[in-house]
């Protein structure tokens, strides 16, 4: 009986074994349902990935559509994508962040042996990733000592591997079957490595990849207007190439709603939604346009921008920054006069506002979800003249560096890391 | 020349003018 059952048991792991090996997750790169093609850029993503592989910095404040037209662009049969969604909590740990590049890169390889012709000998490639996780994981496993655990190094190490078994595949693709035009890929928001060295050494090996060795492409894409500093800090910067997407244009807007808005909204209540209102308070912001009419209908048209959400957000955020700014009893944040002083003593806030002591803080709702709205940088009336600036009819922007002679570095600064102001560093593609 | 300031959102530039109002 005994050995019936231990039989048993073994059959049915191999079984359950088998099962598993043919549930691995597949290219997770698919197209967004829905997605509204902007031509624009999208002709600049493909171009950047057409041409000499780069490191590229995407930036767009947040909800403007990156991951929507990253996922539209690299979707296409031609491109193998490593991806990493770094807003994820589980890359915040070392171990988390080594096993997750580790089982990636395997799969990535799997993906090229068993979807190319010619490639079935990657397969073995991807075992590299693999038992080098198990090496780690055994190191672990057999000592207790500390210094056991995941460490920079490994990270290093699995760079290496990628970047040598990468070297084999390309030098293949050029001498013999020329088939492999693919440009891999990273997306990273890197908000939650905590590490410095293990971002450094991402960072470099990055910059090995794409602008030494010439292997792939790597994309970068956040909302945090303080990422260009930080990579500047980090000698990263000048080896970038910048994109910045911003909100739709008004025509894009007005084709978006006419073909897919409207019909969304019951014919009696249409008559209620004037496009030239409607673009007033939500711009080219497509998110902010869906969510109003979703609103809008199941409230039977009984919705003005007022009452919307979003603008009720933006209300409240404003009216907390001016109350609190006003109602701060401590840390009195610099006037206008004093700009020297303030400026010492924060340099190194003001270079990135949210950097800690580790230096690679990057502000994050989710990281730091106490000092979510609100901080004591800058007075209340600091931020009601910048209010009234930016509302009269003729300013679209102010000029950053302008404002922070005026009102300091800090001050100004706040404004953005309170997600009040957005900071942009070049033109939006559209 | 150089960086600018904009309202995070449309919306936010909107909500100013509301708030400016109100001031």
């Amino acid at each position: 009986t005994e050995s019936n059952r231990l039989l048993a048991e073994a059959r049915r792991e191999i079984e359950e074994q088998r099962e598993r090996a043919q549930i691995r997750p597949k290219h997770t790169f698919t197209r967004l349902p829905g997605f509204f093609p902007r031509k624009a850029e999208m002709q600049t993503i493909e171009r950047t990935l057409g041409g000499e592989p780069a490191f590229t910095v995407l930036f767009g404040a947040s909800s403007v559509g990156k991951t929507a037209l990253l996922r539209e662009v690299l979707s296409q049969p031609q491109f193998h994508v490593l991806h990493f969604d770094l807003r994820i909590a589980g890359f915040a740990d070392l171990p988390s962040l080594y096993t997750r590049l580790s089982t990636q890169m395997e799969q990535y390889f799997e993906d090229i042996a068993s979807n190319m012709e010619g490639y079935e000998e990657f397969q073995k490639e991807a075992w590299c990733f693999k038992h080098d996780r198990i090496n780690v994981q055994n190191r672990i496993a057999d000592s207790n000592d500390s210094r056991a655990r995941i460490r920079t190094s490994d990270v290093a190490r699995l760079m290496e591997l990628f970047q040598v078994i990468s070297a084999l595949c390309f030098q293949k693709s050029n001498s013999q079957t020329n088939i492999l035009q693919s440009s891999l890929l990273k997306y990273l928001e890197p908000v939650l490595i905590q590490s410095t060295d293990t971002m450094k050494c991402l960072l470099d090996s990055m910059l090995v990849l794409t602008k030494q060795d010439k292997l792939c492409h790597v994309i970068h894409a956040t909302s945090d207007p303080f990422y260009q500093t930080w990579l500047r800090q980090l000698n990263v910067m000048q080896h970038c190439k910048i994109i910045n997407i911003g909100d739709c244009t008004k025509a894009e807007t007005r084709t978006f709603f006419r073909d897919h808005l409207i019909p969304r909204v019951p014919e009696r209540l249409r008559g209620r939604l004037e496009f030239e209102g409607l673009y007033e308070a939500f711009g080219g912001k497509l998110a902010h346009w869906q969510d109003f009419i979703t609103d809008f209908v199941n409230s039977h048209g009984q919705l003005d921008i007022r009452s919307s959400s979003h603008f009720l957000q933006a209300h409240a955020l404003l009216n907390l920054h001016i109350i609190h700014s006003s109602q701060a009893a401590t840390g009195a944040p610099p006037g206008p006069g004093d700009n020297d002083t303030s400026y010492t003593a924060s340099a190194r806030e003001s270079l990135h506002p949210n950097l800690g002591p580790a230096g690679f803080k990057i502000y994050s709702p989710i990281s730091n979800p106490q000092q979510g709205y609100y901080s004591a940088d800058f007075t209340a009336m600091q931020l009601l003249k910048v209010m009234s600036r930016l509302t009269k009819p003729d300013t679209p922007y102010l000029p950053y560096f302008m404002l922070c002679r005026e009102l300091g570095v800090r001050a100004v600064d706040g404004m953005v890391k309170g997600r009040v102001l957005d900071l942009r560093w070049i033109e939006p593609v559209s | 020349v150089g960086p600018k300031l904009i309202p995070i959102t449309p919306i936010m530039r909107y909500a100013m003018a509301e708030v400016i109002e109100e001031y």
